[in-house]
């Protein structure tokens, strides 16, 4: 969607954020 | 549970190729916040309304199979890597994703509800009313926002503008309460960080 502001940056996933990488 | 039979199959099946037994937790889970939410929800509109909210229970359940299953997907070809036990272990993983999924339902369905025996106390559903139903921390609930959006394409210009609210407001109030998990990270990145340079003089 356009005008929402990704701010994950690149290799930055959901896995990452729950510390499951 | 999930629309078709069909679908549910594959989310299971697919579970299971990540690395895990979905009938025993994820199903379990699913049943015991059915329990809290509606419970909250009758507590919250009146009795007279337990009917709807067990329907929107269901609504946000089809949409977090949907959307943990297309988020596995796009896990497995981010990071090539097929076995996702820790995550579909993650308690907190899962009832962060059920609580965005059941937020876009409440947010859909509207935000306020009259008592059903016409009392004129109306209760306010909206953001961050789900957070209080399962006890869950706004910054978790934070965490799993974007990656949402990522791989839901059926949410509207309106859903998606209302998620990113409840970012901001989360990143602005909700995340800094006192027993907000944010202390904790900035705690370890800071131990990090420490370790990288010298200690700071203690003069400054």
């Amino acid at each position: 969607p356009q005008d929402y502001h990704f701010g994950l940056e690149e290799g930055e996933g959901i896995s990452e954020l729950f510390d499951c990488d | 549970l999930p629309q078709t039979p069909v679908r549910g199959t594959n989310l299971i099946k697919s579970l299971k190729c990540f690395g895990m037994n979905p009938e025993d937790s994820i199903l379990k889970r699913v049943e015991s916040l059915g329990h809290i939410f509606k419970k909250k929800f009758a507590e919250a509109v009146g009795q007279g309304c337990a009917e709807i909210g067990s329907q929107r229970y269901q609504l946000g359940v089809r949409l977090y199979y949907r959307v943990m299953e297309s988020m596995l997907k796009s896990e497995e070809e981010r990071l090539s890597v097929h076995n996702f036990s820790k995550l579909l272990n993650d308690n907190i993983f899962h009832t962060s994703l059920l609580a965005c999924a059941l937020e876009i339902v409440m947010a859909t369905y509207g935000r306020t509800a009259s008592q059903s025996d016409g009392t004129s106390a109306e209760t306010d559903l909206s953001f961050p009313w789900i957070l209080n139903v399962f006890d869950l921390k706004a910054f978790d609930f934070y965490k799993v926002i974007e990656s949402f959006i990522k791989v839901e394409p059926s949410l509207t210009r309106d859903m998606i503008k209302h998620l990113e609210r409840c970012e901001h407001r989360i990143m602005e109030s909700l995340a800094w309460q006192s027993d907000s998990p944010l202390f904790d990270l900035i705690k370890q990145s800071k131990e990090r960080e420490g370790q990288t340079d010298q200690p700071e003089p203690t003069s400054t």
